[in-house]
């Protein structure tokens, strides 16, 4: 199980470093062993956004922090591509710039994967195929509507 | 294996019977504040198996079920019932023949759960099998609960190493 | 001191009853003391949006959590209004109609308290009196820019 | 006493010096994500004087003076300064006579921290004593950090008392 271990850090790590850049626009990102021994060590992420020094993921802001997770989840997807994948608000904390190329990439793996996306941002909304709307018109009962994206376009400007 | 759809009664705040149908590859879920949306995604932890009524945020396993509002009583039971499409033969072994795949998971007042594996019960060791080495199940990275996101890189090691042999 | 935490205690928690319905547009919610002895039991909150029958705070959502914790904080700042205070994007979590109720409140406390509110959201931009921007042309070079809000609104309809 | 402006220099990703001018009484602060934002609350706990690097999100107490970055070289030294506004004199004791108060902080590479009261040497003790009873400090109920606010109300009884307590 040494190597197997071995073999499956070594994969992720390799696509971790190729989708970094595509969220990032740049930059690098790895995982780290933290001792020698392969049975026992433990994981850790460094990433360097572009143009910045520091290595220590706790100095990053919370929208690099979330992005960097992002690149990680999706890279071990690659490795094991999941049925289907469930994320709830994992764009609340991104910027625009950010939200943009997340989506991108959503769609990209989408290919090969089911994503159900919980969120309350409307570029998010607008990449998904499919929009199902929960709400509770009766307090404490949740129910579902059809979403229509002009009306929450609509809403979005006034 | 496709998930096709997943229903909900009594569960949480789906007091009526509700189905989620998800044709489509690339599903958005939007609402208000408190509608429910987060609930799903206990929904589908908790049909595949999951123990622990603090993931669920809860304190004991029977809080998943309804427990009433201003203008409904609580229900006595909840049940969760996902639909998978199994017509690449993703699933090995006796469930090769199937071209759908259900699991269901039940739970009464009193706490006690019941599995069922294409609408026969089954023990909960059962669905764990059914999804082992496919990277799903009640912890699985797939399934990123709201919040957590941002503290995912800085998790311990331990906690980090964990997360990548699930993938394994 | 066993006198004054009590009097404390039921001032915050009379104005978290009158500030609480206002931001889930009904409702109630309340401080709890977890024990007899005033010197030494911990506080906890329990709170019922309108219609809602649970009353552990644990179960609420993430956008309801923070719509409390907001209430709880102007609550304790009606009783002793520091100089000023900054919310590190708070809106994050919350839906349209939701982050107009925290805004109208804000507005109405910021006639008191100095506000400084870090945030994505255009809508509580628009709520502001003055707008700041942080940005790096340069890589990791923090710099301040003006923050034209039209740009803002253009830049999110399309 | 309304906080009227916050300089910057060497501060984290603030290298050149900055000013943050606060004439109204609610100001929104954007920009891109990693921009620099929560550095600036950042500084505002650490000239209130901050002890813990932790809750800087540092590992130790020097991680907050400029690190350097492509294009710039590390500094040696971090300053941050905040000037208050004490027109209405709510700043009693010997401050009552200034119509402004600036208070600032000052570390070096040793990490070595110097604070200075309207331009003069003082103790770290002389700014918290400024801020005594007005509800302000490095961990006030009035500066939320990001990403705490939904966990606040969740937060163990203990620490929850201690919120209320500083309002007092
Ligand atoms: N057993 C139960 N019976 C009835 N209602 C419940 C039960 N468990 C949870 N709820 C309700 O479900 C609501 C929370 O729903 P959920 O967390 O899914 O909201 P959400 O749509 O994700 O909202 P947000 O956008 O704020 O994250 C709570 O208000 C809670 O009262
Ligand atoms: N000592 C330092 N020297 C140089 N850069 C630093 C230093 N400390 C932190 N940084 C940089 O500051 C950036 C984080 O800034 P900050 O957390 O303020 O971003 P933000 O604007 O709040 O972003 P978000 O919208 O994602 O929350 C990090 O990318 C980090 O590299
Ligand atoms: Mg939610
Ligand atoms: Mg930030």
């Amino acid at each position: 199980t040494r190597s197997r271990f071995k073999e499956t850090f070594d994969q992720i790590n390799t696509r971790l470093n190729e989708l970094f850049p595509r969220l990032f626009g740049g930059g690098a990102a790895a995982l780290v062993l933290t001792g020698d021994d392969l049975l026992n060590a433990g994981v850790m992420v460094t990433a360097h956004p572009p143009g910045k020094r520091n290595t220590s993921v706790q100095m990053l802001s919370g929208g690099e922090k979330a992005l960097v997770a992002v690149a990680l989840v999706f890279a071990i997807f690659d490795l094991n591509p999941a049925p289907f994948c469930m994320l709830d608000e994992v764009d609340a904390p991104m910027d625009d710039a950010n939200i943009t190329r997340f989506c991108d990439l959503v769609h990209e793996i989408s290919q090969r994967t089911q994503f159900i996306i919980i969120t309350h941002n409307r570029s998010t909304m607008a990449a998904c195929h499919q929009l199902i709307g929960v709400t509770m018109q009766e307090p404490g009962v949740s129910r579902l509507v059809g979403v229509d994206l002009d009306e929450v376009e609509r809403c979005s400007v006034n | 294996m496709r998930l096709r759809r997943i229903k909900l009664a009594g569960f949480k705040s789906f007091v009526d019977p509700t189905t989620f149908d998800l044709p489509s590859s690339l599903v958005g879920v939007t609402g208000p504040n408190g509608a429910g949306k987060s609930n799903l995604i206990d929904a589908v932890r908790w049909v595949m198996g999951e123990s622990s009524a603090r993931q669920l945020r809860g304190g004991q396993m029977t809080d998943v079920i309804f427990s009433g509002s201003s203008g409904r009583h609580p229900l006595s039971s909840a049940s969760v019932e996902m639909v998978f499409d199994n017509n690449e033969g993703r699933l090995g072994g006796e469930y090769a023949r199937f071209s759908e795949i259900s699991i269901r998971r039940t739970v009464d007042r009193e706490g006690i759960s019941n599995y069922y594996l294409n609408g026969t019960r089954c023990r909960r060791r059962d669905i764990t099998d059914v999804f082992l080495g496919t990277g799903l199940g009640p912890r699985s990275y797939s399934l990123i609960e709201q919040g957590i996101i941002s503290k995912l890189v800085e998790s311990k090691p331990e906690d980090l190493r964990e997360f990548l042999e699930e993938a394994a």
